[in-house]
């Protein structure tokens, strides 16, 4: 499917739908006169997408499709999808262990450093070890594998990578990220694919573990 | 970007339903 | 695919695998000697599903599932996944939908009344809200609709429908639920289908809104 995606810049959950698109070829371009805060909360716009979130799609033939997931598999194509229902259901799965068991544990961590939010030493802890559990299962999956669902990319890696995006950039500093060679070594070859360079650009892995700025 | 990531809708506190969720379900099983 | 599924009783995330089964005939047993907090504690568990969480499912030919929105996929037939990419794609919107507009605001909101968790008041108004809003964007959806995607139920509707009944059940009392009639319409329609009454019994919607009981 190809059509216009409504998102801001830098948005993780958007990096999902457009690199979907370099692999599959479909022609998703950025709305540019999206305007955060304004365009989302206009009229026309809430018409399409009640909830007024981003990022959304669009298709050309008129269809709406609301959350960063759902408008990947729709831009993107068999090989990324899964072909069987067992691959798809695998695939799924990492899609949701993204958002359930990754996002919130390294916005927990990551927001405060960044001065989005207030820090809680409590919260920080508990979301340092939630990573290290995420880690943990991803590195055991990964220690045969080359790619999360069988042995080419799909929306598995695309989603988890992009989760893990701020991780990598901002706290998981090499110490850290020591004990989670299957993981560090999947995401490098992730960075590395010319059709993820393409949408995040150079990506540098953290050297110092970012803290909460007062 | 850190401002819109500001107005992103996570649930920060899905770790305290998640514990008492499996507190509450384990209590219940033994 | 049929399989084994591992979860405690009245898990609503372990009724939309169930209901998924009732739909496409797949033999899903759950597996009666599950003790939740020793099972899947268990090194023999852990080394299937590394994050320790339920509802866990393991087919008949050994291939380990976790999340889900994912089993369901796996248990479910072409109908309930969707035929077309686009179709599957607004399914993968509405479950989405359910876990990221519904669950969170439904824990806050009725867990304290269960005594599941601590109460907030804060928490707790913008959680009402929250409903409201997820509610509004489904009860316009539902309008020209009978079911969330295409013209037959599917894994959108029954995963929607599941993340709703802790809500419907304890505390969307008749004049909360007034405004989202076609909620109200379609929710009841989903309750009195055979395959769901058949795993969740016979559903009786809220009339007095629980509070938090001391």
């Amino acid at each position: 499917a190809s059509g216009t995606l409504y998102t801001y810049p830098e948005n993780f959950r958007a990096f999902k739908v457009l690199i979907s698109a370099q692999y599959s070829g479909s022609k998703v371009n950025v709305d540019s006169n999206f305007v955060f805060g304004e365009t989302n909360k206009s009229e026309a716009f809430l018409k399409k997408f009640p909830l007024g979130k981003v990022p959304a799609f669009e298709t050309s033939d008129g269809k709406c499709i609301f959350e960063s997931n759902a408008i990947s598999w729709a831009v993107a194509n068999e090989q990324l999808r899964g072909k069987s229902a067992m691959d798809q259901a695998q695939i799924v799965s990492w899609m949701n262990f993204a958002d359930n068991e990754i996002l919130p544990a390294s916005c927990t961590w990551v927001f405060p450093c960044l001065g989005i939010m207030q820090f809680n030493k409590g919260n920080s802890e508990r979301a340092k070890e939630d990573v290290k559990k995420a880690l943990g299962a991803l590195n055991t999956h990964l220690l045969p594998r080359t790619f999360l669902v069988g042995e080419r990319i799909s929306l598995a890696d695309i989603s988890v990578c992009c989760t893990l995006l701020h991780l990598y950039q901002y706290v998981l500093e090499p110490a850290f990220r020591k004990p989670f060679q299957n993981v560090n070594r999947w995401f490098t070859t992730m960075i590395n694919q010319p059709q993820v360079k393409a949408i995040i650009g150079d990506f540098k892995l953290c050297e110092k573990m970012a803290q909460f700025d007062n | 970007m850190a401002l819109e990531l500001a107005h992103e809708n996570i649930w920060f506190d899905k770790w305290r339903a998640d514990d008492a969720e499996r507190q509450f379900y384990e209590n219940k099983a033994q």
